[in-house]
């Protein structure tokens, strides 16, 4: 099913986002 | 939780409008290792209302999705 696919990506594209915001506050790499 | 989900959304929300559009996702690209493509799949995760613009409780929704792998009601 691509749909479920593509939701299974998008959540970890949001993992990504938010770790990345939760770097850039606490200043890790 | 909400501070911190605020000061996610502020960085996002540089102008202050209380939204975010795709054009903010974008110019993250700057700030966050991810690419154009990414910023733009995660505002489409975040706005599932396809409004075109993220508020913060929809921000607030998808953060809580990546935290507790579910959505606030």
């Amino acid at each position: 099913d691509p749909n479920m696919k593509a939701g299974a990506a998008n959540e970890g594209v949001l993992a990504n986002f938010f770790n990345s915001l939760l770097s850039k506050k606490t200043g890790a790499p | 939780l909400l501070d911190k989900t605020k000061e996610f959304f502020q960085i996002c929300d540089v102008e202050g409008k209380g939204f975010i559009t795709q054009t903010d996702m974008r110019r993250l690209h700057s700030e966050l290792p991810l690419t154009v493509q990414e910023l733009e799949d995660v505002f489409d995760s975040l706005d599932i209302d396809r409004t075109g613009f993220l508020t913060l409780e929809a921000f607030s929704s998808g953060f809580s999705l990546f935290l507790h792998g579910r959505r606030i009601p």
